[in-house]
């Protein structure tokens, strides 16, 4: 049974699909096995692993045309395999309404391989939609990328009021996982602020590593690679092995 | 008549919002009159200016329930009113379903007040559906915040056909007026690349002065203002007036 893991934020632009792609990437390194499955219509972590998204995709999953073992596909990362998405994902806000247990079609999805894998990442979108709403119903858990910024602090109560939601009605084993600072620059205060109030409002769950601003992460995607393949000294790599080594400790 | 300007981009975190605040108010330092509506159920446009979103906001004006004078309000900064917005114009997407001319509801609800102002602005959240859809059926022009890296110029096709759509079904009138670079770092070959793909793109379009990336601009809105206020001197300040003096010099 895979830990399915949701990477939820409706903050837009603070590192959902970089944790997704590079923490699961590490853990594959680290010999264990993992699914990065993309929620999000943009596409991102796809085009990120230097993957296409022809069909069947998610959207063809989640709307019941396929199975999800016939949309994932291998990545030359060790351990690690994509359930990649497109534009047409859109498309599942459209089906949905009127759609009884619309909410639960991933997690129905998934359940047909999670004997597969150690670990399971979802990419959400920059919403509290329907498409983010299905991976925190599908999930163990919920790693909230936190950009060392006033904006991104302002939405956290939001998203915990969606998280409480999902719990009440449609999964009461989802938890907070922990809260990771990404683009953290320890010089400004801005970013100690933030970290301060992370902790004040969650405690334990901020992770202990932080993920600092490396412009060597935001290069990798266009080469459509990993941080740990693009630079592996850099000190984004350094930063992700690290919170991949904490989130096996913390599960431990 | 009001110039009405879309500031929209479905990729997250690029500087939408950020743009919103400190172009508007650049523009009303340079005293022309100027609206700034908050069409992002998060809100930060609102937060970002001080102001809160007591009722009636924007969701009671899309809704019928409230005219667009009403939720209107003043700020203490010169030329600059706010139309904000909270949580619950996430409401909009539920009440619009099969609602006949929902595109239009944000159009026909500034008619009745753009007499008052030289140009309207509109915050986009981080999504191509209704929200954004009404907001450039309502516009005369997009102008699109750029971040100068690679997932943000993989978007730009999605949104140009977007543009596309609207004006052929909707608003014939809806132009691109722009490309802004954001959080650009001319040391770094990322941001010249972004840069250099985009003049291909969009050719004239892209505005010769480019927004740096600036520590002050994130610190600006924890405080509750625009960077005018907040720092005159710094980088980001000088930029944003540079970016109000070409904006109005494209229009003229
Ligand atoms: N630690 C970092 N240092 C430098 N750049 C980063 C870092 N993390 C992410 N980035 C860059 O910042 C931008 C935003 O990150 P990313 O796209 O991962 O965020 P997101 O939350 O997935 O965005 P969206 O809300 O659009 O899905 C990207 O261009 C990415 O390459
Ligand atoms: N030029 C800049 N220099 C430094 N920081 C910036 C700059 N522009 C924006 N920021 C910061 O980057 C973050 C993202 O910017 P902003 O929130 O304006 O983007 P957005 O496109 O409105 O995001 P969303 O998609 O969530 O609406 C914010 O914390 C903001 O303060
Ligand atoms: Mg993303
Ligand atoms: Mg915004």
């Amino acid at each position: 049974m895979a830990t399915v893991v949701s990477l939820a934020n409706q903050k837009g632009g603070v590192g959902k699909t970089t944790t997704a792609i590079n923490l699961s990437s590490a853990l594959g390194v680290l010999e264990k096995r993992v699914l990065l499955v993309d929620c999000d219509p943009q596409g991102n972590a796809t085009r990120g692993l230097g993957c296409r998204a022809d069909a069947p995709h998610l959207y063809h999953v989640m709307v019941g045309e396929a199975k999800a073992a016939d949309a994932i596909r291998p990545t030359k990362f060790p351990g690690l395999s994509v359930l990649p998405s497109d534009r047409e994902l859109v498309g599942v806000e459209v089906e949905f309404v009127g759609r009884e247990d619309w909410e639960k079609q991933l997690r129905w999805a998934l359940r047909e391989i999670d004997d597969q894998y150690d670990f399971i990442f979802l990419d959400c979108p920059p919403s509290l939609g329907h498409l983010t709403v299905n991976t925190l119903a599908a999930a163990d858990m919920i790693l909230v990328p936190l950009q060392s910024e006033y904006y991104a602090l302002e939405g956290i109560s939001e998203l915990v009021a969606t998280v409480r939601r999902v719990q009440s009605h449609l999964n009461p084993q989802l938890e907070i996982g922990g809260i990771l600072l990404t683009m953290y620059d320890d010089r400004t205060n801005l970013s100690q602020d933030v970290a301060a109030e992370a902790r004040r409002f969650f405690e334990g769950k901020v992770f202990k590593n932080k993920v600092p601003r490396n412009i060597r992460l935001a290069e990798a995607p266009s080469h459509g690679l990993p941080i740990l393949q693009y630079d592996i000294k850099s000190r984004g790599a350094i930063a992700y092995l690290a919170v991949a080594r904490e989130f096996l400790k913390r599960l431990a």
